[in-house]
């Protein structure tokens, strides 16, 4: 159960060595880990075919929000989420403009109240993966809720 | 309640970390259990907030959000040894990942039912939320945020509406979600505007999309009732999933070379649900050409 071209075989190997179940607890009756689960992929149903009603519904509470993408993924494109983040209907209340990490454009965003769409330049799907640098001031920036 | 659950020493770790961590299980219901990775902040773990993370699929598990992306240490490619991440997110928030539904990673449930749904994982989720904060009461305090990846886009902010408006003490102050899938429509949608517009359907394909899903200068790719529409629209995520793309990355390699899981298979058919009839048939889906063939 491996989303395709992903190499987990490290950390697979790693997780599965009994010395490694023993220090993190796991019970020794427990089958071996896998990255995705079989069990729970075939039987899942999804009652949420969009989450807009639930962001307007967090977004007016005051809770802060942020969307972000690495805009070379295609499992979850940025356009689609840049595009439920604007259909959300909240008033724009910064321009579409640059962040910058090490002296370099990291991505583009856009605040709409509490809630910013930001794209991270060049990453995939796992942005702290491929991006780990820009990921971790973004993910600074919205804890502080400062500027990025 | 903490105690029994922390982690000394690890095998393969030949550094000494500057955070404390534990791994255990959090109660989500009876007989089900999560298992939990919490480690500290690297900086002030009192002041520092709280940081739920969750990974997606549905059903795939959060330690690879740990071990491969944003975790304090990786795993090399021995499979043996660690090493640590520079940019590691406990450099300002204590992190806490969890392996969740039950039946994901070493999550488990006693009875092994492991049928689910989104309503039921925000509920589990929760109730794992305030296990943790009875375990760990020192963190009730803390500012506490929710982040997630890719199905993390419908775990996230259905359990950030149960933690909002539930009746658990947590000091709640947002989330966060990456690459997620917040419309099944918009997702479906957008990807063709994408796929064209990095290059990779040429001017007959994007004719014929056009042609065949555009009206009165609207265009429908999603759940076109037009037979003909499907099946260019088919054409073109056969080239966006099938034809030898990393879809994770357009720019980099396909790693890993492993066969499609049966989860893969039921993520794609329920991403593009409208599609699923054709996917399989369509000019692409025959074996992957060899590195070498390749166009």
């Amino acid at each position: 159960a491996v989303p395709p071209c992903i190499n987990s075989t490290a950390q697979t190997n790693w997780l599965n060595r009994g010395d490694v179940r023993k220090a993190l607890h796991i019970p020794a009756t427990l089958p071996a880990w896998d990255i995705c689960s079989d069990a729970v992929g075939e039987k899942y149903n999804i009652l949420y075919w969009t989450v807009k009603d639930v962001y307007l519904k967090l977004l007016s509470m005051g809770l802060r929000a942020l969307v972000y993408n690495g805009d070379t993924d295609m499992a979850c494109n940025f356009l689609g989420d840049q595009w439920f983040v604007e259909d959300l209907g909240i008033k724009v209340t910064s321009k579409y403009k640059t962040w910058i990490y090490d002296d370099q454009v990291a991505g583009f965003y856009q605040r709409f109240g509490n809630i910013t769409f930001l794209t991270v330049k060049g990453a995939g799907h796992m942005v702290p993966q491929w991006a780990p640098g820009p990921a971790l001031h973004m993910f600074q920036t919205f804890l502080i809720n400062g500027s990025y | 309640q903490y105690a029994p659950d922390e982690v000394t020493d690890l095998p393969g770790m030949t550094f000494k970390p500057s955070y404390r961590q534990w791994s255990g299980y959090l109660q989500a219901g009876p007989g089900k259990f999560l298992h939990y990775w919490f480690v500290t902040s690297q900086r002030d773990p009192t002041k520092d907030p709280v940081v739920l993370w969750l990974n997606g699929g549905p059903g795939c598990s959060s330690l690879d959000g740990f071990l491969s992306e944003n975790g304090p240490f990786h795993v090399n490619n021995d499979g043996a040894t660690l090493y640590e991440n520079e940019f590691s997110w406990n450099k300002y928030a204590n992190m806490l990942y969890l392996e969740s539904p039950a039946g994901v990673g070493y999550s488990y449930s006693d009875d092994q039912n492991y049928e689910t749904d989104d309503d039921k994982v925000a509920a589990d989720n929760y109730q794992a939320l305030q296990s943790f904060f009875v375990k760990f009461p020192n963190f009730t305090l803390n500012e506490f945020f929710i982040f997630g990846e890719s199905y993390g886009g419908i775990y996230v902010p259905t359990l950030s509406l149960r933690v909002a408006t539930g009746q658990a003490k947590i000091n709640f102050q947002g989330f966060s979600v990456g690459n997620g899938l917040s419309s099944f429509a918009l997702n479906d949608e957008s990807l063709i505007y994408f796929g064209y517009y990095h290059g990779l359907f040429g001017e007959d394909l994007w004719r014929d999309l056009n042609d065949n899903c555009c009206n009165k200068g609207g265009c429908n790719f999603y759940n076109s009732s037009s037979d003909s529409c499907k099946i260019q629209v088919n054409i073109a995520f056969s080239i966006v999933y099938q034809s030898g793309l990393n879809e994770y990355s357009l720019y980099l390699d396909c790693e890993g070379r492993r066969g499609l899981s049966k989860t893969y298979e039921k993520a794609m058919t329920l991403l593009f649900r409208n599609y699923r009839k054709t996917l399989h048939t369509s000019k692409y889906s025959g074996p992957r050409l060899s590195s070498v063939s390749l166009n």
